[in-house]
Parts: structure tokens; sequence; C-alpha cells
């Protein structure tokens, strides 16, 4: 699975995801990737995109909870990002990638490893894989 | 207004003793999709269309799992789906059973901006993809040596393949099909690999 997030300058955020889906999978099996506020979410706050286990992503809706623990609880991006990666994903393991409307960046993951990298306007950069 | 961010990502889920080239390869495919999309924004071109530019280039490398390089599917075929959303006006598309699109994120995109619909599916993408002209291509052309040899690798035990949540022990004798307690979907976990 391959995903981005984006602010851009004006404050707007989107995200994409796109996905081959798991090795061996039942043919028509459907995933996370494609379902919106699972996989994929973006809203006036914040844009996610998810990747990992897609049945434990699905049933957590783990990309509109950012959003909607951000919303209903006030917290900051990495606290929302950190929250629905320890309280949603129950023995789910799955990272996720996420932009604030002002301009923050954050991941999260509970599994081995995630392929990320991100980069903000005041030159911040960063690309890694390991914890 | 705190200026623009961006962050991509390849999957989660990585074999611990993936080699360090490969390692190499993945970072410098980030470092360059990043950069692209940095340089995008640099041109204020706007948040949805510049994560559109930078999936579409992560689905034309077959490095990560997406488009060409994508995963195989119990038949050895490529099966690929995808989303957008603009979080202006909370705007989406997706589409998913998409055999011959050569970038499906672009079709996601197109489902959000041309159709009356938020997802399209299996033989109804395939036909709004025609209808759009997006570029298509055989399933061949997503399918890597690296995939089939995992696909053949995943069949032949079984079981579980690279997957690092198999306790170490279980993991030499995979091949006898030993069950990992790891269950996903009600299904023992041992018949997937991690995405």
């Amino acid at each position: 699975t391959v995903g981005c997030v984006v602010v851009d300058s004006q404050g707007r955020c989107a995200a994409a995801t796109s996905t081959g889906g798991l090795l061996n999978k039942r043919a028509g099996r459907i995933g996370d990737s494609p379902l919106i506020g699972a996989g994929t979410y973006a809203c006036e706050l914040c844009a996610v995109s998810c990747t990992g286990e897609g049945e434990a992503i699905i049933r957590s809706t783990l990309a509109r909870e950012v959003g909607a623990v951000m919303e209903y609880k006030g917290l900051g991006l990495q606290d929302a990002v950190n929250f629905v990666i320890k309280e949603r994903l129950d023995e789910g393991k799955a990272g996720l990638i996420a932009v604030s409307k002002t301009g923050e960046v954050a991941y999260g993951f509970n599994c081995v490893g995630m392929f990320r990298g991100c980069a903000t306007q005041n030159g911040f950069m960063e690309v890694g894989i390991w914890d | 207004m705190g200026g623009w961010a961006i962050a991509v990502h390849g999957g989660a889920g990585v074999d611990p003793n993936l080699p360090t080239d490969r390692q190499e390869q993945a970072k410098q495919l980030l470092t360059r999709v990043l950069n692209l999309g940095i340089a995008a924004l640099c041109s204020s071109v706007s948040a949805v269309d510049v994560v559109e530019l930078v999936v579409r280039e992560l689905e034309s490398d077959p490095l990560f799992n997406s488009g060409r390089g994508s995963a195989l599917t119990e038949n050895g075929t490529v099966e690929m789906e995808a989303s957008i959303m603009d979080g202006v006006g909370r705007r989406c598309g997706a589409v998913s059973g998409l055999t011959t699109v050569k970038n499906p994120v672009s079709l996601a995109r197109l489902v959000m901006d041309k159709s009356p619909h938020s997802y399209l599916a299996f033989s109804g993408a395939q036909k709004f993809a025609k209808e759009m002209g997006v570029e298509m291509v055989e399933n061949e052309y997503f399918v890597t040596q690296d995939n089939v040899e995992m696909l053949k690798i995943a069949k032949e035990a079984d079981s579980i393949v690279f997957d690092y949540r198999i306790p170490r022990a279980g993991y030499e004798t995979c091949g006898t099909g030993v069950q990992s307690p790891i269950q996903m979907n009600g299904l023992p976990i041992s018949i997937y690999a991690p995405e």
C-alpha cells in the first residue's frame, strides 16, 4: 500500500491511498484503502492515509478517528495519531500518516516498521523505515 | 496559517531482515516522491492535485505494493484499489477491483470529479475507466517476478510468508502448515502475508 497526505499553503488538506491488497488474497477481497473513513480521510482539520492489516483498519475506521478525536477531544495531531494507534486497533497491526491544516505532520504505527517520509515548509524533512 | 506539509508512506509491517540495499532503494524512492510533492507545493499546486501526483508516481514504481508491483491474488493476478479525498467540502472518490487501469488513484479522482458517485468497483469501475479514456494496460504489466516468487512460497507453505509476527520457533516449520495463533477476520493469519 502507498499513500500521501498534504496540506497546502492555503491550509487545504487532502489524502490519497492506493494498493494491490494482500498477497494471496481471495479474488474480490476489498481492503481498507478504498474505504473512505477507514484507509483514507480528509476534512477541514486534517488528512490521513493508513496501511497495514486492512480488516483491523476497517473495523476501527482508523482514518476518520484521527479527525474525530481532534474535533471532539481537542487533541493535537500527533496526540490524536498516538491515541488511535494505541486505543483503536485492538490486536490489529497498522500504521498511518497525517497532516493538519496548521501545517503539522505526524505518523504512527504499532507494527515492525513503516516506509515513510515527511516534510514541512519550515525545512523539516525525514525519511525512515524503523522506529 | 502554518505553511504546507506533506507525508508519504509505502506500507507498514516490514520484514525485519529486509536487506540493506532494499532499505536504501525504499528510502530513495520515498525521498524522490517527497521532493516531487514539495516542488509542486512550492508552485502553489493544490493539495488534492499534489496527493494524486505523488501516489501516481508510487503506483508506477514497482517497489511498493500498488499499481505496478502490486501483491498477487490467490489466482496470481492483480486486483487494485485506491481512494482520494479533498478536505475542502469532504469530496471523495474510490475504486476497487481494477485489473488494467495503469493509475488507480487517477480513476478514483475521476470518480470524485466526473461521476455522481463516490465509489465504483470491478466491472463498473473498468467500464467507467474506458469511458473516461484513462491509460489502460494488460494485467501482466503489474505483475513482477518478485511477487510471483512470493506467491509461490505462500502457496507452497500454505502458511505465513515473511511474517515477523510468527514466533521464530514456528517459522522454520511453517512449511508443515504450523498454524499461527494470530487470527485476522476469523481466519488464521497464515493465509495472508503482511501488505
